[in-house]
């Protein structure tokens, strides 16, 4: 762990009682070191070391009495002050149905999350949701919505491959207004942040259903690169939020804290499996000690 | 532009952000600016020209590795496994592998070996048409064990050159699942001497450090043979590559770079790292 690497590098010191200069440079960076292996963003990291230092000096923790201790402390609070701020629950519609609409990179977890989200707000917030399937490009992805959303008890409303995908998503909202649904969850095609027209259909399926929600679903192994992906996809749709998917393997998540820190969009949600109850509410504390490591 | 100064600590920075930003990771990282260093010392290196032809020579040479950066399809048949984490593109590379295999008039069976995932038969079923290619596969909730065997049976019986086999993505921190793809390793190995004659492992080119985590963790449980880089055709460089080349020795043999079944091509250092470091 990072306390045990600091310790490690302060072992020398019963004898001197006091942190130098060097001693201080040096923990900085280890915390460097584990945020880069952690996957945070390496101008974040930047940013975020130069917020301790300073923290560190204020708190005087070269006097400390258990200084790697104290470091590590100060590092988790920063960490967890940087990544709590912001609204995790969803937005609800004052009146008519709550629209959300799912989007991100390819097999980042779109489908799965959105059987997955509506089994969460039923249960939990007692809602009638329904899903729609806008992925007409994928072989069989329709196919996987529809078993998904059986196997969770929610209808999908779909129109196969030949129809435009905003024009499905117009038709799928209405359909399931219709039928009663409260919350409207409208799955889409993985996309690269960088192809035009791709980015341009999302925008178009956004202006067409004018959603409460905007939900970015990123994998939690993705590296530096989750900066400006995260960017994109804010500048084009301006999503309200992150769910975080994966987080059952042993990758740091790092992505996290890099796109809350540069969007300032909160990570709503955490996937924690491939089962489709594997969806919780996001906790900042246990994914700082998680990033941390 | 134009000038190099080895002496100026700025541009060293500047260097190490540009690797780490690639996804090459700390370690990496280093070993590269070490021997950079040491071209520097020795007066090799001017010009920002000359750092670059650098970097990109001194990766080719981190990446070497033992085993063969190409696939070997002179079995007959010739079986390959595709594993990898969940989403990394295995489903999609096989769709594009056997449209490939097929132009080049191999006979080709694609199985479907993920009887997990919803849809995941169907999704193959439909690459397997669009290369013509033999389709073998069971009921939802089989046995993967059970297809491997059956695609092989399929293969002798058509004559078929060579079997694509896929597996549901699974987590490398899965010991049951891990297990699981053990035991279909086995299965291949006990039904035919040399199967799998290749085992791909599937990394997205987005992932970051945990895709080394990923290739130990597979390699130690079957044995993996090369790497398809996938989604290279994204913003990500890909860099984790570099380090899994480095540190595990372990060869990139395909590159994916789209969603068509032209997407794929075979591993090519000098176009790579000329994209890595232009
Ligand atoms: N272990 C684990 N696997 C997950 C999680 N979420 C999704 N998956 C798996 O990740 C893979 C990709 O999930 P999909 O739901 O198909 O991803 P997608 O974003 O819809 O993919 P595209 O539509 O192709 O962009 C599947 O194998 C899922 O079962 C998770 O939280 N943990
Ligand atoms: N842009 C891009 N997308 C890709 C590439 N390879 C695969 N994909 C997409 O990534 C998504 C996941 O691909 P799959 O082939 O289903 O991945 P998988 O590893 O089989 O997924 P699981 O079986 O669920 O573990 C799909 O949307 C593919 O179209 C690639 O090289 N570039
Ligand atoms: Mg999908
Ligand atoms: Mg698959």
């Amino acid at each position: 762990t990072l306390q045990e690497k600091l310790e490690g590098t302060f072992a020398g010191l019963r004898s001197k009682g006091k942190l130098t200069e060097d001693d201080i440079a040096g923990a900085l960076r280890e915390i460097r070191l584990a945020l880069l292996e952690a996957d945070v963003n390496f101008k974040v990291v930047k940013s975020f070391v130069a917020t301790v230092k300073d923290r560190l000096a204020d708190e005087k923790v070269h006097e400390a009495l258990q200084p790697a201790q104290q470091i590590v402390k100060v590092v988790n609070e920063e960490l967890v002050a940087l990544m709590g701020t912001g609204q995790s629950k969803l937005t609800f519609s004052q009146r008519g149905p709550t629209i959300v609409l799912m989007a991100g990179l390819q097999g980042s977890g779109k489908t799965t999350t959105t059987a997955k989200l509506a089994k969460l707000l039923r249960e939990q917030d007692g809602k009638t949701p329904a899903l729609v399937a806008c992925d007409v490009y994928r072989p069989a992805a329709i196919d996987q919505l529809k078993t998904v959303g059986a196997q969770v008890g929610v209808p999908v409303y779909e129109q196969g491959t030949d129809k435009d995908p905003v024009e499905i998503a117009k038709w799928g909202v209405q359909q399931a207004t219709d039928a009663g649904a409260d919350v409207i969850i409208v799955d889409t095609a993985g996309r690269l942040d960088i192809d035009e027209q791709l980015m341009g259909e999302l925008v178009a399926i956004k202006k067409a259903i004018k959603p409460h929600n905007v939900l970015l679903v990123l994998d939690s192994m993705t590296g530096q690169e989750a900066v400006s992906v995260a960017e994109r996809f804010d500048a084009a749709v301006a999503f309200d939020g992150v769910i975080l998917t994966k987080l059952d393997g042993d990758a740091r998540g790092g992505a996290a804290l890099s796109v809350k820190s540069v969007t300032g969009k909160p990570i709503k949600f955490v996937a924690l499996g491939e089962q489709l109850d594997a969806l919780e509410y996001f906790h900042p504390d246990r994914m700082a000690s998680r990033i941390l490591g | 532009v134009g000038a190099f100064d080895p002496e100026d600590a700025a541009t060293w920075e500047r260097i190490e952000e540009g690797l780490i930003a690639a996804d090459v990771g700390v370690t990496s990282t280093v070993a590269i600016v070490e021997r950079l260093e040491a071209e520097a010392a020795a007066g090799r290196l001017t010009t920002a020209q000359d750092l670059a032809a650098a970097l990109r020579r001194i990766a080719a040479e981190l990446m070497r590795t033992e085993q063969s950066d190409r696939i070997d399809i002179t079995a007959n048949p010739t079986v390959v496994m595709m594993v990898g984490v969940n989403g990394t593109g295995k489903t999609t590379t096989i769709g594009k592998l056997a449209s490939r295999l097929g132009a080049h008039g191999h006979g080709v069976v694609v199985a479907a070996g993920d009887t997990f995932r919803a849809a995941a038969a169907e999704q193959l079923a439909v690459w397997a048409e669009r290369s013509g290619a033999e389709f073998v596969r069971t009921h939802d909730g089989g046995d993967p064990g059970a297809v491997a065997w059956d695609a092989i049976e399929k293969a002798s019986e058509t004559g078929a050159g060579v079997v694509l086999l896929d597996t549901a993505g699974r987590l490398h921190t899965k010991t049951n699942l891990m297990a699981e793809l053990e035991k279909v390793h086995r299965v291949l190995e006990r039904q035919l001497p040399g199967a799998p004659h290749e085992t791909l492992l599937s990394i997205d080119a987005t992932t970051g450090q945990n895709g080394m985590r990923q290739a130990k963790e597979f390699a130690a449980a079957v044995d993996v043979t090369g790497i398809v880089l996938t989604k290279l055709d994204g913003t990500s460089k890909g860099g984790i590559a570099v380090a899994i080349a480095h540190e595990l020795g372990i060869p990139i043999k395909l590159v994916g770079i789209g969603e068509g079944v032209d997407d794929l091509q075979p591993f090519d250092a000098d176009d790579f790292l000329q994209a890595l470091f232009p």
